[in-house]
């Protein structure tokens, strides 16, 4: 029996939202760590991990550990029903075939149930290693939404130079070429406008734009995105879900032939 | 040319 209850359900709708273009089916893994999913876009050049711990929910009902398969869009279709303020509850029986999504608006006076069909999903699990980073860019997460957007325009790879100065985005494309450097910027009216650069080595890679601004659609889930860069390692931008988990989007990079 | 790196490259399947 499974049962979780989140006050915040407008949280879940964001994290469909920002999952649903990248990862078409996925397998959402209940345990009594929390609810987590891991699943790769199907060119196997991004993957994506996904965290709610079971503290951040009101109430949290796992008795055994439980792997439900969903179809993603389908699932973000069934949650759009839901209100912002809504509060939801995710229900299934252990060898259920099916999963129930209901919807309590927050006065109680509307109570709505939804229910799922679920798939056999044959996934991936991968291992991720603990990794050091050479350098890692906290930036305010809609500056970063921007500038891929804005970068896309132009070209379809983005190199991404972390130095002294600062970060640099660069592209190149048929009509010319962009860079723009943020600078590290702790002087800011709020704490989530700061930019943090932390660096132990420069370094610089090359990503496709397409899968960034795939992850940037994550951007409503959190003011400020981690980008965490190594040069023999998958990049990985990271927003924080309120204080109960992540979203991890890694990208593998482009490589001179 | 760049070539396209994938996910499998950098983490095993556990």
């Amino acid at each position: 029996m499974l049962e979780l209850r989140l006050v915040q359900g407008g949280l879940l709708k964001k994290v469909l939202d920002s999952l649903k273009d990248l990862v078409n089916d996925a397998n959402f893994d209940c345990s009594a760590t929390g609810f987590s999913l891991q699943a790769m876009d199907s060119s196997h050049v991004a993957l994506v991990a996904l965290l709610l711990r079971s503290e951040g929910f009101e109430h949290y009902r796992c008795d055994r550990n439980l792997s439900l398969g969903m179809n993603l869009s389908n699932m973000a279709k069934m949650l759009k029903c839901a209100g912002n303020d809504d509060i939801v509850t995710i229900k299934a029986d252990d060898a259920a075939d099916s999963v129930t999504f209901m919807f309590e608006s927050p006065n109680q006076d509307k109570i709505a149930d939804f229910d799922m069909k679920l798939m056999d999903i044959d996934s991936e699990h991968l291992g991720i290693p603990e990794a050091e980073f050479q350098a890692i860019v906290r930036m305010p997460s809609a500056e970063f939404a921007r500038i891929c957007k804005d970068l896309s325009t132009i070209g379809d790879t983005v190199v991404i130079s972390v130095t002294k100065e600062g970060v640099k985005f660069s592209t190149r494309g048929d009509i010319g070429t962009a860079n723009i450097v943020c600078r590290h910027n702790t002087s800011v009216d709020k704490p989530e406008e700061a930019t943090i650069i932390e660096m132990e080595e420069t370094v610089s890679l090359t990503f496709a734009l397409r899968y960034m601004n795939s992850f940037t659609k994550a951007t409503p889930l959190a003011n400020q995105v981690t980008i965490s860069l190594s040069s023999d390692l998958p990049v990985v931008v990271e927003y924080k879900v309120a204080e109960m988990g992540h979203i991890r989007f890694y990208l593998a990079p482009k490589i001179e032939e | 040319p760049c070539l396209q790196r994938r996910i499998l490259d950098y983490f095993n399947e556990n």
